[in-house]
């Protein structure tokens, strides 16, 4: 499986809905500070289930949704798809006949999230276990936040093991 | 299981011997499981000696030396199982200008099998990009998309 | 005593609503005192509003505009009681080149009561400085200083 | 008081006895990763009194005497001068008459710190005394660590009022 799209609306500043085609090997996302680039890795966490709204630099979930602006009122919804594609390898096989999968969360303010795949509603559950099933979590070593590039070093070596056991 | 776990432990270990050499221009890197005997609870100790340097606990390392090491791991275990992505927020801030280029040098090695998505304010890293997308707020506290520049086919 | 206390914040507060625009461009910046009648144990709030966005809880900014603001309160107290030295590691390496360039202008006014001891990669930086030190390793293991150089002088 | 030169000699990477001049408004410190910029900060912290290994990125004491290389032996002292010139502001009065006073730490692998001021030998409750009298101290505001300029925003309030205190 291979990470194909993202698409945001409504998540932190990105209320206008914005697509990522990550289709290419090496993608670079540039930008003044404070422009939103680390909201995009929030936004990814979140869309794989992330629950801790600590790790998604929020204090409460409703931070995570559009509070608005100078000249905008806040939203009310935010809706994040990652679209992954088919290259049969890694892909479970309840999912060999499709050629996409798409993870979908969406949350409207002061409501429980909704999660999708493929447009069916599922459960969080379902969705943690199909990123288990191709290799990545919100928690994987492959996401590395702002800032926290030194944190495996700085860690202790019983912590240390998720980092074999996620590859086994 | 345990057999599994010991197994990709020795693979991931025997990249992690490779590639830090490879960023540091030379030293020795290691990983080391704190109790063998019990491969279901062992901790993992990492041990990195930078070129002409004695062997000292890896938290006298300095910011630079912790962020390269942190990446050798992190592609020792790429090597061994691909995941779908790789998503990485500034790591090379830390970095100077040797160790960006030899970051960058092993994320193109690496770019054939995996996808990687580097955010970062460094022209170097910028230069590795197939695509790049620069994130504006041209209106206040609203991020749009500005541009999306494909660069050249690498030839 | 409370009156000291209580007229040193007053100053440093007019000085940070001061530099947070010229650091960001526009926006607002204050100190608020947790508890105005307990001086001597009261805390203290930062509060920050980036230029064109809602004001928000100072823990939502991102990493470049939590060092700005971060350096905004260290210049603030500067301006009220010049310290014999600052020492600043790498608090660059979270900027961007605009947000750097605001910085080193900050460092520059305030260079004339004030010394300030900066480490840096960026070259950006490195420009601002009347003598620049390199510290290298050519022997592994052993830090040297490898040259000192003197800019021009400021005319 | 404005500080004038730092020494160091057997402080970690710092086996070769070296000397910077700070009496220039701006000085930048350039080097390669690892070549040992941060130590310098280490060795003012030290110098100025800091009993904290943490604090001084170090597991014990003995972290702090340069503990060898490939080619060199580890050595048994490490001794760091900070010199200060007398610029008549903000000097306490038992010191108007020096023109230079210079704070010294030393410490022999194993044993006790040894602390002067202008080659007097002194308690570490002297160098502390006098530093506060200046303005500055291991802890002030004033010396940023490595990756630490976001700390105060993150800090909760009661502990952002010492930047004030400091300061009065
Ligand atoms: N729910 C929300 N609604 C509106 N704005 C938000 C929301 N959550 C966060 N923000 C804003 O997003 C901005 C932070 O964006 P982000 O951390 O992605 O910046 P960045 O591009 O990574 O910057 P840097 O280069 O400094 O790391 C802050 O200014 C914050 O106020
Ligand atoms: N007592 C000691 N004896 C010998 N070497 C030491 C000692 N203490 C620390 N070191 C070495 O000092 C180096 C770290 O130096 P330092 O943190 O100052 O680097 P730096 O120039 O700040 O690098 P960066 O740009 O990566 O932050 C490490 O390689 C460490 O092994
Ligand atoms: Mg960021
Ligand atoms: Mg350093």
């Amino acid at each position: 499986m291979q990470l194909k799209r993202l698409e945001i609306q409504g998540f932190k500043t990105f209320v206008e809905p914005v697509s990522f085609n990550f289709e290419r090997s090496i993608v670079a996302i540039v930008g003044p500070n404070g422009s939103g680039k680390s909201n995009i890795v929030d936004a990814v966490k979140w869309c794989m289930g992330e629950q801790s709204t600590k790790q998604l630099r929020a204090n409460q979930m409703s931070d995570l949704i559009f509070n608005g602006s100078e000249h905008r009122k806040s939203v009310g919804m935010a809706d994040v798809s990652l679209i992954f594609s088919n290259n049969n390898t890694g892909v479970p096989s309840s999912y060999a006949s499709f050629s996409e999968i798409v993870v979908t969360r969406r949350m409207y303010r002061g409501q429980e999230s909704e999660y999708y795949l493929n447009k069916d509603a599922r459960r969080l559950k379902d969705i943690l276990e199909f990123l288990m099933d191709i290799g990545i979590s919100s928690k994987a070593f492959s996401i590395i936040e702002q800032g926290q590039i030194g944190e495996i070093i700085d860690a202790k070596p019983d912590m240390r093991r998720y980092v074999i056991e996620d590859a086994a | 299981s345990r057999k599994l776990f010991r197994e990709t432990f020795d693979r991931i270990n025997e990249n992690f011997k490779k590639v830090i050499p490879k960023l540091f221009d030379g030293g020795k890197g290691e990983l080391i499981l704190t109790d063998e005997q019990d491969l279901l609870e062992s901790g993992m100790e990492i041990v990195i000696q930078p070129p002409g340097k004695r062997l000292q606990n890896i938290s006298l390392l300095s910011g630079g030396e912790k962020a390269l090491s942190a990446v050798a791991l992190l592609m020792s275990v790429f090597m061994v199982r691909p995941s779908p992505f790789a998503l990485l927020d500034e790591i090379d801030a830390p970095l100077d200008d040797s160790s960006v280029a030899k970051l960058n040098g092993l994320i193109k090695e690496l770019a054939a099998n995996s996808q990687f998505i580097l955010i970062t304010h460094n022209k170097k890293t910028i230069e590795i990009a197939d695509v790049i997308y620069g994130i504006t707020m041209e209106e206040p506290g609203v991020s749009r998309i500005i541009s999306v520049k494909l660069q050249k086919e690498a030839v």
